[in-house]
């Protein structure tokens, strides 16, 4: 990863990217509670198998630990996943783009108990990157920064191989921040205005990690009340983040 | 239970050399 320059970096995380993925399965009208999550959770278990290949894609991810691996998927996976609709939806105002045959306004979400405060929080967010105006090369790295900065104050390393993969996990970071800082230089702002866009992005971030906060709270409650049955990888998923918080 | 045993798929599809896809 060393070896690679911020902008070869860059090429290499667009390559990661995991394909446009479509539901196939047609949402019918009139919505129910339980039709919308079913359509939402399919979606999500169908990503997660393309979120750990793309993780797999990202230079150094795999010269960590298994241990630093798990723990990394585990904690980001939602923010993953919504820092990705929020990239989808750019483009369309007040509408949430989970897939190409998926397209929800926030009155949708309606029929969900809970959702549409999470919709809202999103469609925020999603308003700020277009008021910013969010280029692919950094949404590319913001996400791979929310992949390898997720575990940073939970978990403290002990043995010696844990200590080795942390210090190759913080030389990662730092490649993938200046990868961004390159991605943001090349918009022709002067050196004041990138810091201030820097600064801009990764504040987003972190309301992109209260809104995954909130979901995983969403989620969870839907389980407990048998709204919708989880897939395995989603439940496993769901399961580590609340054995974590708990 | 271990780490692996909660964590089976996430674990199988991290050290699946094979390019992971969609079931």
């Amino acid at each position: 990863t060393l070896a690679l320059t911020p902008e070869q970096l860059v090429t290499c995380i667009m390559e990661a990217e995991p394909p446009e993925i479509y539901l196939m399965k047609d949402l019918k009208k009139p919505f129910t509670e339980s039709s919308v999550m079913m359509s939402l959770t399919n979606l999500a278990d169908k990503e997660l198998v393309l979120m750990i290949s793309w993780a797999k894609k990202i230079p150094g991810f795999v010269e960590l630990s298994l241990s630093d691996q798990v723990h990394l998927l585990e904690c980001c996976w939602l923010e993953v996943l919504m820092l990705g609709l929020v990239w989808r939806s750019v483009d369309h105002p007040g509408k949430l783009i989970f897939t190409p045959d998926l397209k929800l306004n926030r009155d949708e979400g309606s029929c969900v108990e809970g959702i549409m405060e999470i919709f809202d929080m999103l469609l925020a967010a999603t308003a700020r990157f277009r008021e910013l105006k969010l280029q692919r090369e950094e949404y590319v790295c913001l996400k791979a920064l929310i992949l390898l900065n997720s575990n940073m104050c939970v978990s403290s390393p002990e043995s010696p191989e844990e200590l080795e993969s942390r210090a190759k996990l913080l030389r990662l970071l730092d490649a993938v921040t200046d990868a961004l800082v390159w991605a943001i230089s090349r918009k022709g702002l002067t050196f004041q205005q990138q810091s201030t866009r820097l600064a801009h992005l990764l504040m987003l971030l972190s309301h992109i990690r209260h809104v995954s906060n909130k979901g995983i709270e969403h989620l969870s409650n839907m389980k407990m009340k048998n709204v919708v049955p989880l897939y395995d990888l989603l439940l496993e998923m769901l399961d580590a983040n609340t054995t974590h918080s708990s | 239970s271990s780490l692996t045993e909660r964590h089976k798929i996430l674990h199988r599809l991290l050290q699946d050399s094979s390019p992971t896809e969609p079931s």
